[in-house]
């Protein structure tokens, strides 16, 4: 028996660019 | 020390902007990469321990110096208005407020991502994310 790919799931935060801003405080 | 830094994002494209591509919420809801929306991207960071959702305000896109595909996108971060710039392909899609993937390039997105994409301006919002205060 051939398991059928599973379609790759993406989390939702890797779609959004992390910003981490310098901190002055 | 200096306001600003600088962040490279990705330099190739990543597999999850092709339309299509399964995403899951921090709920565990899926959607397609074309069908997402400002409020998952706002509700998954509600639910999130550690995310929250920051509005970055471009204020200068201009061409990279290393290269003639890439872009320089310098960006406001949130209520401090921080300076950070990200040097990315020009097909890479940024998620604006309320309208949805934009790029630099919208046409090389579209061609080669098949991701509806609309043209990223000076003066746009787009969604980013940093760390919540752990206090």
């Amino acid at each position: 028996n051939v398991e059928p790919r599973s379609v790759p799931v993406f989390p939702w935060h890797s779609l959004v660019p992390f910003l981490a801003p310098t901190q002055s405080d | 020390p200096p306001s600003s830094s600088s962040t490279v994002v990705p330099t190739s494209l990543p597999p999850y902007f092709i339309k299509g591509s399964i995403i899951q919420l921090a709920d565990g809801e899926l959607k397609r990469v074309e069908d997402l929306k400002t409020e998952d991207f706002i509700q998954s960071a509600e639910i999130s321990s550690d995310l929250k959702i920051d509005s970055s305000t471009v204020e200068r896109i201009e061409g990279s110096i290393s290269a003639s595909n890439f872009a320089v996108v310098q960006f406001s971060v949130g209520e401090h208005r921080a300076q950070v710039s990200v040097e990315v392909l020009v097909e890479y899609p940024f998620f604006v407020f309320g309208q949805g993937w934009s790029s630099c390039c919208p046409d090389r997105t579209t061609q080669l991502l098949e991701l509806p994409c609309t043209k990223l301006s000076v003066g746009d919002v787009c969604i980013s994310l940093t760390l919540k205060n752990l206090r």
